[in-house]
Formats: structure tokens, sequence, C-alpha cells
């Protein structure tokens, strides 16, 4: 495995631990600027993030959350157009859709979903498959 | 005729 993939992985590991009594602001500092500035930094990003959102521990998976929403705001646009796709945003989807893990995603993580997807609309207006997402989940009765 | 480029991506998943 590469030093890349091996270096996000343990910075994640550490930003969602559920033992973390407060944020590990060094770790997510550290994940963000390893993800923007590695060529396949946002590729190998956006993997482990969809992965721990889907962790079975809430504290992780909300973590995971955290982090996502962070790297949005900070790790700019590659970093956009990579959760602005369905690739990524399938993941978000599964998470709440009851066809797939819905049924068993705490109440507080579905939320966090829904809410960062809807910001997301609102923020990202280019990341057109961000919408479309969005809208089907609405159309579905999800939302 | 359809000229169909390389898609990097998925189809949406219907929830």
């Amino acid at each position: 495995m590469d030093v890349v993939t091996t270096s996000l992985e343990a910075l994640i590991q550490r930003v969602t631990n559920p033992q973390n009594q407060k944020p590990d602001i060094a770790a997510i500092e550290a994940f963000c600027v390893m993800l923007t500035k590695e060529s396949e930094g946002v590729q190998i990003g956006t993997k482990l993030l969809a992965l721990h959102i889907q962790s079975s521990n809430e504290t992780e998976a909300l973590q995971a959350l955290a982090l996502l929403d962070t790297c949005m705001r900070r790790c700019g646009p590659s970093f956009h157009a990579e959760v602005g796709k369905f690739r990524f945003l399938n993941e978000m989807i599964r998470l709440v859709s009851p066809k797939y893990l819905g049924g068993k995603t705490p109440a507080i993580v579905r939320q966090k979903v829904l809410q960062l997807l809807n910001m997301w609309t609102k923020e990202y207006p280019k990341e057109l498959k961000i919408k479309e997402a969005y809208e089907m989940l609405k159309k579905q009765g999800v939302i | 005729p359809v000229i169909r480029g390389f898609s990097d991506d998925e189809p949406l998943v219907i929830a």
C-alpha cells in the first residue's frame, strides 16, 4: 500500500476514534492538508470518508461526517467535484435509504447526512449531481 | 450517431 493511503488511513482513524473526548484538531488539519497536497489525495480521502461515515459506531460515523463537512469547507473545488459524483453521493444515499442501510442507521446520523446534502445544494450549485441526488431523495420520500 | 465519452462516475442509486 502506498504511503499516502497509509497516512490518510492513520489520520482518519485518529479523527474518528470513538474514544475522542474532543476533536483531534491536529489530525483534522493534517488530513485536509494531505488531501489537497497529494496527487491522489482527493480520491483516496473520499473513499476513506465514505467508509467511515458508514461505521456501525455512531460516534465514529458522526466524527467522519464532521470531517467531511470540514473538508468541503477547506479542501477546494477538486474535493467538491469528487464528493459531487454519484460514486460518493451513493454512499450517503445508502446510509439514509430504507432499501439499504437506512433501517439501522441512527436517526442522528441520518439527519446529519441530509443536513449536509441540503446545505451543499445551496453552497455548491455547480455540483449538479448533489442537487439531483437531493431531489431524488425528496421524490422517494426519504426527506 | 451517438458518441459516448468516457464517464468517470457511476449511476445514481435510487433510494
